[in-house]
Parts: structure tokens; C-alpha cells; sequence
């Protein structure tokens, strides 16, 4: 992976606990709202247990760019999948460094050919994170390709996908956990995964992510209700 | 007569739990398919060969009977006829389950005496496949499969087995045959049934499976209804299925048994991605030696030469079986899995192309005068759509085909300008735009290091975003739209404005509307039509009609836009 631009991915943000250590990735999907993973709320659904840094490209850098919420609602999607959403107590204010990324029409998956990339703050394989935000072109596969014996056999489930290649290996594991998946649409990018699990940097890497298009309209009701 | 295997469905890594087996000791798979062929204590309907311990074990049930898990070691064979619910001819092979008449009565069990006496039982014509009550055609009866009835008042009646469907495919200008070249990614025919008899999803809808194999994103891979089709290079063709239960299965469509035309044997130089690449380069472009691709070792892989006999996997040499960006190995160095290899290019032979004038610089990006010669490979239209390939007629129907404009080079979906239109366009993939003038400049204007409103293309290193030109998109009712499209919403090229054939129009003149910007035969909004451009066509029967302009982005859903991306000089991957 490499390092992103500064501002390329003004989407991205950092959740954090109480602590102010970096615990999560997620997305601001609009100026009040920002979508992560569910599993990152296991320990607590408490809204004044995170915080959301936003803006910045270095994970402990006090840059300019840099804007703090706290979090105003938890809402884990009710059926288990691995996603949820976090209300902001105020809408973010919009700058080039902190912006909202598009969201897909509800069941449109991305074309297959589409350019996708991954974004993260992850660990790279023996080495302890290094803080800043890095990307990769990284493509979407197919489920049955996922499924099969020599890669995730069968344990990618219909409102996942998984991303990576067929051959050859990463090699290093920067997806983290509540990060996106976003693909290029036009002079657009809409996030299509929240990243979940198959992380493990032993294996040639095989991120799965939430297949996003799935849950839009849970998502946009959730914010209409909220 | 082909090969023994020929008649069976291989699925590598599978096993299934049978019952009614028979365990022997053969030295491949066509010895273990000699005993399925000549197995006497059962029906044998496919077979098991496990290669490390050469293990052959003949089976009477098959994957539409039995239950199947994963076994890496394992090869499964399934005799074809057992698996096809359809019928071919009068149905002599048909071996399905279909157990009841056309009028829905049950069948009589073949080995049964009541309630009618058969002619014809498993002991008389042990090869007819006469078991249990299932449809069969044991007698060559014209309007076969049949079966005696379970009511007493009907002795036998005939089943309703739908007809295979047509397992044919093109081969370029020759005649059509039954079965596929290779992967069968060029298969063009109407199967809609998986191996299994499932019913293909059709491959425009989302529903049981969403999935990304868009008609309207693959122009070129011919996804039309829910016909079988491999637009993944995958081993064979296969479809998304209607159960919710089984996402996508393999088509079960027949391999040729001839080899490929003698078009497929490759080049032996680099053009375009390399995939036809057929030389004998095995070193990768950091020197790494490269793997054979039938061993797997020192890199396990998936890229059996078997199972790709048209993708060129010989020896080690450097391959492009899956649509990389140029050939590639695995490496024979432990730590390295794969690389890129360096194979030169065609381009010193490839220069002279056919009715390209010699000072017409072979540009990408630009074309010169109305771009009738224009032969670059974009294929995005001004307001980002994609191209519909020539030859395809999906999602529109048109008569711009390659082979009425045999000069135009009509390739691919690269935008041409074949009826001297005013500059180089195409037909676009969205439904809803019919066609659109491609995002090219004119050379002269290209040169102009700045021209306004001019991005250029993404590029494998530098990620750029195609915006419209902003001159070629509406605001609004149009009004003030000044750009040059000069085609109607349905292909009829507009007639020039001061002109008055075919159609008499002597109100909107350059004249008589000086600020209308009625230039040339451009789509323009003289009356404030509140519809949108418009323009008089040279269609003597049909005097006007509105013009289909992309509308300019609105700033006010500004989601996923990034004003910052620069050139890394970071490898894209580790």
C-alpha cells in the first residue's frame, strides 16, 4: 500500500474510545453520520464511549485539518450484520479534508471492472502501525471466487464480498477493521464495503467486507428516523 | 469418437457421499472412467479418482442426488447425461427424474407389474436406463420419454420433457456447432440451465443474487436474457441461478474437441495487455526464472494448463491468462509469487494501419478534422458513459456494424465516426442515452497545453478524473447550451440551421435568433423550449426533434468528490 495524498480520502475517519486511541476506521457518509463496523461497538454501545476524529491523514498528528465529534447515537444493524452507524452530536463541517462519500443504490453491486480502492490505517505484517493513512487499488471479487476451497471456502456470506486477487498475495494486511471499500464511479466515489474480517496476516490476504448496497435503505431510514 | 471424459461434468475438489459404490485401483482417470463405463453392480452415474493415492471409485449417484463437500485431492466425474432434465431429439439419452405423464398421473415403476404389465423392464433393456418411474424412451418412440401410468384406465402416456435448448455456439463466419472453443468465453448461444437443471438468473436482474455482471457494464460479454456465459475467463460458462440457495453454477454445454483456430495461436510480441502472447520469454522483468505452470511448487496455483488449454500455459513462459495488465509467472524464487515479465512490443508492426494517412498522427487522446480516421482506443463519451461494443446490439439496436462500415474500424467499443458525423462518437451502455460524442479533442486544440476544460484519461499511475466538458453538458432548459452535438435523442443527424432542406424553417435562422447560437447543425434552444435542445433532422419525415445532452453535475450532492489526488511514486502493490 501506499501513502494517500493528504485530503485524497476526506471520508475517512478515525474512531476512538475514550482514550483517544485509535481503534477503528469508518466513513462519513453525511455531515452528521459516519458507518463503521459493528463489531468495533462490541465493547460498549454507549455513545459517550467513542469520538470521531476526522480530517487528518496522520493518525497522532494535530493537523489543521483535524475536526472532533462526540458521538450522539449507536445504531447496530438489526440483524447482525457486521455494520453500523454512529450519529454525530453536530454535522461535521465540510472542507476538502472532511467530506462525505457517496453511498450505491440500494442492491447495485459495482461493476465488476470498476477501480476500488482500500484505505486504512492497518498494521503492515511485522511491523506496528505507522500512522499514516494509506491506500491500494484493490479489486472487488466475486463470491463464488471467494468461496472457493483455496480461499475463504464457502464462509463468504450473500451480503459480503471479499476483494483482493486471484493470484499472488499481499503482502501485508493494511484493511482494517470499519474501513471502506470505495469505487470509482465517474468523477464520483461510493463506498461498496465496510471492511469486517479475513484479515489475518499469515494468509495471502483476502479482506471480506459488508456488500454495502444491501443495506442502504436500512441506512437512509435509520438517519431519516434519527 | 472423443474422449472417454468427454461424457462426463469434472469438478475439481469435489467428493460425495454415496451409498452405492465401488472401490478400484486405476492409474488416471480415463482407466477409472473404463470402470464406471463397465460397472455391473449398480448404474454407475459418475466416478471419484483421488490423484495422490490414484484411488478410483465408481458411484451410482451423482451431485443432484447425493450430498457433495469439498475434498481437495478429488476429482469428480458425472456421466452428462445423467445430469441434463431436457431431452435432445426424441430423448433416447434423457436419464432425468421426471417421474409423471403430461397429464400429471404418476408413472408406473419400470420394475412393476401393476397396474399394467410392461413390455419393457430394467431385465429386457438393461441399457435404457429404465429405473425407478422416470420418463425414459426405451422403444424409440417418436414423441419419447414415456412412461406406463399409475392409473389402470391408462396404459402408458407420453412425459413432458422440455427440449434441451440450442448448445451451440458461432465460430466467427463458419457454421454453428455444438459445442465450445476453450473456456467458452466466447459462447453465444441460448442455454439458460445449469449443469445441475437450474434456471439462470437473467443477468440484468439483481434478484435471487446480486452481483456486479451487468449487461449494461459488459457490453462486450453478450449478456443477453439468462443464456450460460463465461465473462470471467472462468473454466467454462455458467450463470447466476434463480435459487436463493445455490448463488452461480457451471453451464453444462459441451467442449470441442478440435483444436482452437490457428487465429488463437498468438503473437510473439507484447500488444495491448499481452494476452495472446505467445512467446518464449520465462524470465520475469526483475530476473526472477519462472515457474512451469504445471507444477506447484514452489507456488501453488490455479492455473492448470489443463483446464486452460487455450490460455497458452506451456512451460514457464510468461502468460496473460487473466487480464493483468501485461504477461506475468509465478516465479521459481520461494519469496516471490509472481511478477511481471518484459516482453517487447509490437509497435514497430503495428504501425502501418490500413487507411490511416500517413500524417495522421496516431493519437489516443485527439482527432484530426470530423476524426473519421480517428483510431485510438478511448471509449468514454463526453459525459463519461461507456461505449457500446460495434458488433453488439445491446442496449441498442443500430446498423453501425463492422461489417457494413468494413473501413471504419468498427473494434471493440473505441469511439469511430463512421458516418461522417462531426466528430468521433458512439453508442452508449446506459439504456437511456442512445448515443453521445466521445471525450476527445480536436488534435489542434490538443496541443494547447491548457485547454480549457480538458482532463485527460486515467492512466495506470496517476489517478485523474474524466469530468465532462463543461460546453457539452445542459443547464437547466438548455438555453444557453453552446456545445456540438449535432444528433438527435434517436440518431437522426440535425440539419444546419441555415439551411432550409429538407425542411423549410425560416424562423430559426442565425438571422433571425443572433444570439441563439445557431452555428453549424448543433442542438440548440432558440424558443426556450422547456424540454430541452432540439434541432430541424435531415430526415425528410421528421421535421425535428429533441436533442439527448447530459445534464452538468450539480454542486449540490457533492459526495465522494476528492479535490486533491497526486502521482505516487509508490508501487501500487507490495
Amino acid at each position: 500500500m501506499c501513502d494517500a495524498s493528504p485530503g485524497s480520502w476526506p471520508w475517512h475517519v478515525s474512531l476512538r474510545k475514550s482514550t483517544n486511541v485509535h481503534h477503528c476506521a469508518g466513513t462519513l457518509i453525511h455531515p452528521q453520520w459516519v458507518l463503521t463496523a459493528a463489531q468495533c461497538l462490541q465493547e460498549s454501545t454507549e455513545p459517550s464511549s467513542y469520538r470521531v476524529f476526522l480530517g487528518i491523514q496522520n493518525l497522532n498528528s494535530a493537523e489543521p485539518s483535524l475536526q472532533i465529534q462526540s458521538v450522539q447515537k449507536v445504531l447496530k444493524e438489526p440483524n447482525g450484520a457486521d455494520i453500523a452507524l454512529l450519529k454525530l452530536n453536530s454535522p461535521v463541517t465540510i472542507t476538502d479534508h472532511v467530506k462525505p462519500v457517496c453511498l450505491p443504490e440500494t442492491n447495485r453491486m459495482v461493476e465488476r471492472n470498476a477501480v476500488c480502492f482500500l484505505t486504512a490505517w492497518g498494521k503492515t505484517r511485522g511491523t506496528d502501525i505507522d500512522n499514516r493513512l494509506k491506500d491500494v487499488e484493490f479489486p472487488v471479487l466475486e463470491n463464488r471466487i471467494c468461496n472457493r476451497p483455496e480461499f475463504l471456502n464457502g464462509s463468504v456470506k450473500l451480503n459480503e464480498f471479499c476483494g483482493g486477487f486471484t493470484f499472488g498475495s499481499i503482502d501485508n494486511c493494511e484493511a482494517e477493521v470499519g474501513g471502506p471499500l470505495v469505487c470509482q464511479d465517474k468523477d464520483r466515489f461510493v463506498q461498496y464495503g465496510v471492511t469486517s474480517w479475513g484479515l489475518d496476516c499469515t494468509q495471502p490476504s483476502k479482506p471480506v467486507f459488508v456488500r454495502i448496497p444491501s443495506f442502504v435503505s436500512w441506512i437512509k431510514n435509520a438517519m431519516l428516523l434519527h | 469418437k472423443g474422449d472417454i471424459l468427454d461424457n462426463y461434468l469434472r469438478t475439481d475438489g469435489a467428493w460425495i457421499l454415496t451409498r452405492n459404490k465401488q472401490f478400484y485401483q486405476t492409474n488416471n482417470e480415463k482407466e477409472c472412467a473404463e470402470k464406471c463405463e463397465a460397472e455391473r453392480n449398480f448404474n454407475c452415474r459418475a466416478f471419484l479418482f483421488t490423484r495422490k493415492v490414484l484411488q478410483c471409485l465408481t458411484l451410482a449417484e451423482n451431485t443432484k442426488m447425493a450430498v457433495t463437500f469439498t475434498s481437495a485431492d478429488a476429482v469428480l466425474y458425472e456421466k452428462k447425461i445423467y445430469l441434463l432434465q431436457c431431452k435432445k431429439g426424441i430423448g433416447m439419452d434423457y436419464r432425468g427424474t421426471e417421474a409423471k405423464t403430461q397429464k400429471g398421473i404418476p408413472c408406473q415403476k419400470w420394475a412393476e407389474r401393476t397396474p399394467h404389465n410392461p413390455n419393457y423392464t430394467p431385465e429386457k433393456h438393461p441399457n435404457a436406463g429404465l429405473d425407478e418411474n422416470y420418463c425414459r424412451n426405451p422403444d424409440e418412440d417418436e414423441n419419447g420419454p414415456w412412461c406406463y401410468t399409475t392409473d389402470p384406465a391408462t396404459r402408458f402416456d407420453y412425459c413432458n420433457i422440455p427440449e434441451c435448448e440450442g448448445q451451440v455456439m458461432y465460430t466467427g463466419e463458419g457454421p454453428t456447432v455444438e459445442c465450445v472453443q476453450c473456456n467458452g468465453e466466447d459462447y453465444h448461444g441460448e442455454v439458460s440451465r445449469t449443469q445441475s437443471g437450474l434456471e439462470c438468473q437473467l443477468w440484468d436482474a439483481q434478484e435471487p443474487h446480486m452481483h456486479g455482471f451487468t449487461p449494461k457494464h459488459f457490453p462486450e460479454k453478450d449478456l443477453k436474457m439468462n443464456y450460460c456465459r463465461n465473462p470471467d475467463g472462468d473454466v467454462r460458462p455458467w450463470c447466476f441461478t434463480t435459487s436463493p440457495t445455490k448463488r452461480w453454477e457451471y453451464c453444462d454445454i459441451p467442449s470441442c474437441t478440435t483444436p482452437p483456430p490457428a487465429s488463437a495461436l498468438g503473437s510473439q510480441c507484447l500488444s495491448g495487455k499481452g494476452e495472446d502472447y505467445r512467446g518464449r520469454i520465462a524470465i520475469t522483468e526483475l530476473g526472477n526464472v519462472c515457474q512451469h505452470w504445471n507444477t506447484q511448487f514452489p507456488h501453488r496455483h490455479g492455473w492448470i494448463p489443463d483446464r486452460y488449454p487455450c490460455k497458452g500455459l506451456e512451460e514457464n513462459y510468461c502468460r496473460n491468462p487473466d487480464g493483468e495488465k501485461r504477461p506475468w509467472c509465478y516465479t521459481i524464487n520461494s519469496s516471490v509469487r509472481w511478477e511481471y515479465c518484459a516482453i517487447p512490443s509490437c509497435d514497430e508492426t503495428e504501425q502501418g494501419i490500413a487507411d490511416v494517412p500517413a500524417q495522421v498522427p496516431l493519437s489516443e487522446e485527439c482527432y484530426q478534422g470530423k476524426g473519421q480516421n480517428y483510431r485510438g482506443t478511448t471509449s468514454i463519451t463526453v459525459s463519461g458513459k461507456k461505449c457500446q461494443a460495434w458488433n453488439s446490439m445491446f442496449p441498442h439496436r443500430h446498423e453501425k456494424t463492422p461489417d457494413r462500415f468494413p473501413n471504419a474500424d468498427l473494434r471493440e467499443n473505441y469511439c469511430r465516426n463512421p458516418d461522417g458525423d462531426n466528430s468521433p462518437w458512439c453508442f452508449t451502455t446506459d439504456p437511456s442515452v442512445i448515443w453521445e460524442y466521445c471525450n476527445l479533442k480536436k488534435c489542434d486544440d490538443y496541443t494547447h497545453e491548457h485547454a480549457p476544460n480538458y482532463r485527460p484519461a486515467r492512466t495506470a499511475q496517476n489517478v485523474v478524473l474524466a469530468t465532462p466538458l463543461t460546453s457539452d453538458c445542459i443547464n437547466g432548459n438548455g438555453k444557453d447550451y453552446r456545445g456540438t452535438v449535432a444528433r438527435t435523442g434517436r440518431g437522426r443527424i440535425c440539419q444546419e440551421w441555415n439551411s432550409q432542406k429538407p425542411h423549410s424553417h425560416k424562423y430559426f435562422t442565425p438571422v433571425t435568433h443572433p444570439r441563439a447560437g445557431l452555428d453549424k447543425n448543433y442542438c440548440r434552444n432558440p424558443d426556450g423550449d422547456i424540454n430541452g435542445v432540439w434541432c430541424f433532422t435531415t430526415d425528410p419525415e421528421k421535421k425535428w426533434e429533441y436533442c439527448e445532452i447530459p445534464r452538468c453535475s450539480s454542486s449540490e450532492h457533492d459526495c465522494g468528490k476528492v479535490s486533491m489526488r497526486s502521482e505516487r511514486p509508490c508501487a501500487q502493490y507490495s
